[in-house]
Order: C-alpha cells, then structure tokens, then sequence
C-alpha cells in the first residue's frame, strides 16, 4: 500500500506498529553464554540471515553458545554498540528495527566498520 | 563504506543506465517519482546517468515489490522485519517488499508520530538500495544512507559525506558538479576515507 501523507495512514497502522517480524526477540533480553532459552535458534537463523554466523548448519539449537556470542560481538561492534557480546537491551532495540535485506557480511568477512578511524590529536 | 567482495561496479562503457519498473506491480506515476528523485541524488555526485526504460529486457536496472518467495531465494517476511533487497553490479535487480506500508511523501514525519508508526519511507529505501545496486556495501556511519537499518516513519534520502566518499571510490564524481561533498550532510565520527579529493 502507499501513502500519499501521514494523515491517510489508518489508526490500524499506527496500533501495529509494535508487531514486527522480529519482536519476538525482546524477550531474549539478559541472555548469556551457557544458557538455554527458547527463541535463541530463531535469532541464530537472524544472525545467519545477514552473514554473521556463516554454518550451512539449518537445525540450530537454542543454547546460548559461542559462535552466538561472536556473532553478537560483531554485530555490535559493526552498528556502534558497546562490545558485551550479551544480548542486551540497546542490541536488542537495533536487531527488531526494520532494514534492509542485504547481508552485512559475505563470507564472513565485513568491512562495515572497517573504514572509520579515530584521530587522536596530541596536545 | 563498504563495498561488496571483489568491488563489483558497473563497467566504464556503462554510465548511462536504465531501470523499469515490473509491469505486474501497476505503479502510479507518483510512486515512479519517488525512484526517479532517488536515482537523482546518486547522478548528482557521479558521473552515471538514470534513464526510465519501459522495457524491462533491456533495462539495466529492473525495480520490483513482491511478497513473501518470489524467486530469487532470499523471501520477504511480511510488514517491517526486511524491507527490501538489491543485487550487486552489474546484475540490476531491485525488490521491495509488497506487504510494507510504503510513505511517497516528500515530507517528513513529526517525530511525534515516528516510533508508533509502521509506515516505511519509500525514497529512503529506494537510495539506500540503489546504493547496492551501484556497489556500495553497508555502513556503520548512522547518518549514512547505507546504514543499513531504519525506524518505521524515518526520512532519510540525503547522501552523507561517507556515502559520497565511497560511490566517488568506484565511479568518480560528477564531471558537472562539485562533487557533492560541499552540500553532503556532516556525519559524526569523523570518519576518514583516505580518498585524495
């Protein structure tokens, strides 16, 4: 559907607005190596999805393990969020929005982040 | 910026390029608008030119909204989640997802209204995308167009200073402009290219 204004966007639009493809990840909030919680396999399959964890493998598991850790440490380092490699809220808040469909990575290699430096000035 | 692997871009015989829209999709005028303003904002600061072609087999570019599996092995998933995907050089293809409510206004959201509403900007994604199909990875600048993330609501259709910086690595700038750095939006961090300009 497109929208000539905001004005013409039904009151139903607006009420939807929360569901998302990916709000089921909100409760993965706290998450941390060696646990086990459902929905952790559906955010693999995420991760997978935009190049960040690059198995064939199909059936993941919802064990907390360490290729998701790694997997979110890129992810975090790669959108400017403090590197804890845990699913907190602010990494959260940025794998629901919306984006594009193009993978960050291909073969497991990015260079997303690769071309900021930080000058440094001596006083 | 990031490019793709092997920084795939469309070839030096190729600076004129022509995209047309899937017949099927029935586009109104003011929706093909939305991607002529976009293709614009790239045209300015290179030395490539957009043409709109009705003919798909010879377009370099064909521009496409489809839902769910449509062919290409990566389906979309219903409103929000992905928005739309795009190939790199020199392939052309472009797909947005049909499900999204898509915005064709030129105007931008109150910010009132922006974190309760599920309607996409169209001409952000359409820039962000044409981005792919030039040879442009994603950024991790926030500002840039090649973020690759957006709020529903968002407007964004400025190129940044890294967006420039990066397309101006695989084409050149605009033989007839100022490059488009005097007029790109400022991005924080500071980032650094490397580029002689």
């Amino acid at each position: 559907k497109f929208y000539t204004n905001i004005s013409s966007v039904p009151p139903l639009q607006f009420l939807n607005a929360s569901r998302s493809a990916w709000e089921t990840f909100g409760k993965l909030a706290g998450c941390h190596v060696g646990e086990k919680v459902d929905g952790l396999s559906k955010l693999k399959h995420y991760f997978r999805r935009f190049g960040y964890i690059s198995t064939a493998v199909d059936n993941f598991t919802d064990d907390f393990d360490d290729v998701l850790q790694s997997a979110i440490s890129t992810y975090q380092k790669n959108f400017n969020i403090k590197v804890t490699g845990k699913l907190d809220a602010s990494t959260l808040r940025q794998i629901v929005k919306p984006r594009c469909g193009n993978p960050d990575m291909i073969d497991g290699t990015s260079e997303m982040n690769a071309g900021k430096k930080f000058r440094t000035t001596e006083r | 910026y990031s490019f793709f692997p092997g920084k795939p871009r469309w070839p030096n015989r190729k600076r004129d390029l022509s995209y047309a829209f899937v017949p099927q999709n029935n586009l109104t005028d003011e929706v093909k608008r939305v991607f002529a303003r976009a293709f614009t904002r790239w045209a300015e600061v290179t030395p490539l030119n957009f043409t709109r072609s009705e003919s798909l087999v010879d377009a370099d570019i064909v521009i496409g909204f489809f839902t769910g599996e449509h062919g290409d092995g990566e389906p979309f998933d219903g409103a929000m989640g992905t928005l739309a995907h795009a190939s790199s050089p020199p392939t052309g293809m472009f797909h947005l997802d049909g499900d999204e409510d898509w915005l064709i206004s030129e105007t931008k959201i109150s910010r009132r209204i922006l974190p309760v509403t599920s309607v996409v900007d169209l001409e952000s994604v359409a820039v962000h995308e044409i981005g792919h199909l030039l040879g442009l990875g994603h950024s991790s600048v926030e500002d840039a167009i090649m973020y690759p993330a957006i709020s529903g609501g968002d407007r964004k259709v400025e190129l940044a200073r890294d967006d420039i910086e990066g397309i101006q690595v695989l084409y050149g700038g605009n033989p007839n402009g100022d490059g488009g750095l005097q007029t790109s939006r400022q991005t924080s961090g500071g980032a650094e290219s490397g580029v002689d300009w």
